[in-house]
């Protein structure tokens, strides 16, 4: 189980999050993606949009209904439970519920070993829906822009990373951060990247849930088509695949998936 | 006063809350930001950490200090009120408070005319900090990446603006769309910002808070200047006010105060 996170907006989340899973489904694995944010983006991208509010992650959270119920079938290996704008209201109701963090993994015991993969796409916050998904997860992975807004937000974010550990998932890692929006014509992108580098090395000695975390060798170029793929509700790879885009996420599951079976 | 808001993340909300801030503190006048995402872009971007966390909007909106007391100044007529991470607690704790969206203009009250404009940089979401914000200003400035997703939210935007102009704020307008991180290479930004265009010239019949908005001739474009300058703690116009940032910012804000002095 995957949770797609950054609290830092607008970075690729839901563009990684859809691509990804959809790239893991055409290589055959089984993957569910579950949209975590009340924007519903990732049910939007992949053409998802519940006929009724009520058959989305928000009832699954406030306990009306079983996740089995709110799945839906996008194509052959890939399913998305979707999100709807209710669950903004979600981040008060939780708030005040005892194990407030516990309540999306106990949800999901039930789908039990039916997927290779579940990835959670997170809203730009580390509000409760974001705490949820890293106390469910086994393994973070994270998209950032390579600007210098993001590297100062990265270091909160591991901290969060560090307390759900601590406190709440003992087994949870940062598996990695993927480039997103890599624009290497520019000093800014190629020093971010060297900067992330320098720290995910020192790391390694160091008893942390990003010990073995990976800088992807495959960057997320900058590629208008991954921002027109959204406005079809499919992925990159019915929109266009010989666009840079796709030969791009095609790029990372290789190599995330390389890194998975090495673990 | 002025709410510069965007649910979707990474828009150019800060990036536009700051170069606008500045470029009209060059232009001779006295200009407050307010910075109201706990993440602190805007402080960080202006150079502005506070010393410790005890001097910045989250203390004014718990009611621990007056604003005049973290009012920081950065130029001789720009000056900030710092964010800080402890601000996302506020999310939280204003949640039960009654007239909690009432806070922030209640604590700006004291500011009375010392100045020209109150600048409120918000957070990605549609929470209690941005309704304060839309609460407490008299008009909205929506930074809109022409993408797709970004129209799927817009709607969703102008419903929230219209329930406050509504219930808490009659006299809430929107002020314009400044179109950010503009390609105009791209068929997408050609095709959002007509789209654009042809809903606010139908909406100029409706009696609703949009009714006189523009989309801002002016557009910022992509321009790796204005993702660097934050790493030098100043706006573009000190970081470089030859390149192209600078000069869309500085003509926004000439449009800006056309608009302005018109109505
Ligand atoms: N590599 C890319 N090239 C061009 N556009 C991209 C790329 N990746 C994402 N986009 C576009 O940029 C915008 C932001 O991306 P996305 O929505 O995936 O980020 P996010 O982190 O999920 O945002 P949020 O914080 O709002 O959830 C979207 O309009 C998306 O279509
Ligand atoms: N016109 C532009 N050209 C290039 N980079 C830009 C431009 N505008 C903003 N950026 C960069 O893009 C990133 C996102 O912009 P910014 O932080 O201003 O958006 P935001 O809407 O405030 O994000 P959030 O939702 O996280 O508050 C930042 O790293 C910023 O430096
Ligand atoms: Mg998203
Ligand atoms: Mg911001």
């Amino acid at each position: 189980m995957l949770a797609v996170m950054n609290q830092k907006g607008g970075v690729g989340k839901t563009t990684t999050a859809v691509n990804l899973a959809a790239a893991l489904a055409l290589a055959g694995k089984k993957v569910c993606l579950i949209d975590l944010d009340p924007q519903a983006h990732a049910s939007l991208h992949l053409g998802v949009t519940p006929k009724h509010s009520g058959e989305t992650i928000y009832e699954v959270l406030v306990g009306e209904i079983p996740v089995c119920q709110v799945i839906s079938e996008v194509s052959e290996n890939l399913s998305i439970v979707p999100a709807h704008i209710d669950l903004a209201a979600s981040e008060l109701e939780l708030a005040n519920e005892i194990g407030r963090e516990m309540i999306l993994r106990d949800a999901l015991a039930s789908l039990g070993g039916q997927y290779d993969y579940i990835l959670f796409d997170c809203p730009p916050s580390l509000g409760v829906l974001t705490l949820n998904a890293l106390t469910a997860a086994d393994e973070v992975l994270l998209p950032l822009q390579p600007h210098f807004l993001a590297l100062h937000g990265f270091s909160k974010l591991l901290h969060s990373i560090e307390l759900v550990a601590a406190r709440l998932n003992p087994t949870l890692r940062l598996c990695g951060i993927v480039l997103c929006m890599y624009d290497r014509t520019t000093k800014l992108a190629l020093e971010v990247e060297s900067d992330l580098k320098v720290f995910l090395k020192e790391q390694r000695q160091q008893n942390v849930p990003w010990q073995e975390a990976v800088l992807f060798k495959a960057k997320i170029r900058r590629n208008i088509r991954l921002a027109e793929a959204p406005s079809f509700g499919t992925s990159i790879f019915e929109y266009d695949k010989r666009s840079n885009g796709a030969a791009d996420y095609l790029a990372f599951r290789e190599e995330f998936l390389s890194i998975q079976q090495s673990t």
